[in-house]
């Protein structure tokens, strides 16, 4: 079972958490009193790379226009930077006292700290980026709102002319993001609607077009009838557009397992 | 023992870098 839920946050954190786990096992079977190397040169190393990272989000979030980004990520960060301190003490611990046990304890909190920590960054970022695609699909359903007061060609086509460009950006956006997700029933369920919308959209706009044909064209009373069902028959269309949208703005937001459906 | 925590390290530095690769790329 995957325990990241995206292709990129797994391939970055994967490698790093089995290492960290190894390591905690490997610790503590060594309580044998082997010494510790000079870990001063990696860990320094650590420490510029976190310097690095630490500054490069801070300026993310002063430029970001997202609150909850700018609200979650300094604590991720604030993590990091702990971590990070925590292998500056134990790599100095360890050139006093190789043989040091807090400082190994240090080492694998450390460690732990900076997976937990990158881990909340990454987290972050994605979360914001399911936003952006979240506000698209919003857009869409906006559109899809106003399709039942449209009654000229002019204004349909004003209509296909706001809607093309936000569907074919959802479109574009979901299929990448379902690509990237690494559970299966979400990326199928995403897939799925995704179909249902593409399908949709010309059936829904043909019968924009038949509604307006009949209400422009027929005498009046005596169409009555067909200008209901043709309105009955886009509004059902466009309703069941708003639902798969809806679904895939569900389904985007989900980032824990079903167990059972794992197993 | 010794290679496991040069490894680590240098694999938490790589896993840093790509986090700040991700978080430049995106905010883009």
């Amino acid at each position: 079972m995957p325990v990241f839920h995206t292709k990129t946050i797994e391939s970055i954190l994967e490698p790093v958490a089995q290492q960290v786990s190894r390591l905690v096992i490997l610790h503590e079977e060594a309580e044998d009193g082997n010494a510790m190397p000079d870990l001063s040169r990696p860990v320094q190393a650590v420490s510029h790379a976190v310097a690095d990272l630490v500054k490069v989000g801070r300026e993310t979030i002063n430029s970001s226009d997202d609150p909850i980004l700018k609200q979650d990520m300094p604590a991720a960060l604030h993590r990091v930077e702990g971590a990070s301190k925590f292998l500056e003490e134990a790599s100095a611990m360890l050139k006093g006292d190789p043989y040091s046990g807090p400082a190994r304890k240090k080492l694998i909190e450390g460690s732990r700290g900076i997976l937990q920590g990158t881990s909340a960054l990454l987290l972050c970022f994605d979360e914001s980026e399911v936003r952006k695609i979240i506000r698209e699909c919003k857009k869409v359903l906006d559109y899809l709102a106003v399709a039942e007061v449209i009654e000229s060609m002019g204004d349909l086509v004003q209509f296909l002319k706001d809607l093309s460009p936000c569907l074919s950006k959802v479109s574009r956006e979901v299929s990448f993001r379902s690509e990237e997700l690494t559970h299966q029933v979400h990326r199928e369920i995403l897939v799925r609607c995704l179909d249902q919308v593409k399908s949709l959209a010309p059936i829904l706009i043909c019968s924009m077009k038949i509604f307006i044909h009949i209400i422009t064209q027929s005498k009046e009373g005596a169409e009555a009838k067909g200008a209901r069902e043709a309105a009955e028959n886009r509004n059902y269309l466009a309703q069941r557009m708003t639902d798969e949208i809806n679904e895939i703005i569900r389904v985007l937001q989900l980032t824990t397992y079903d167990e059972d459906e794992w197993d | 023992l010794r290679v496991g925590w040069e490894q680590l390290l240098t694999s938490i530095n790589r896993n840093i870098n790509e986090v700040e690769n991700q978080i430049l790329t995106r905010d883009s």
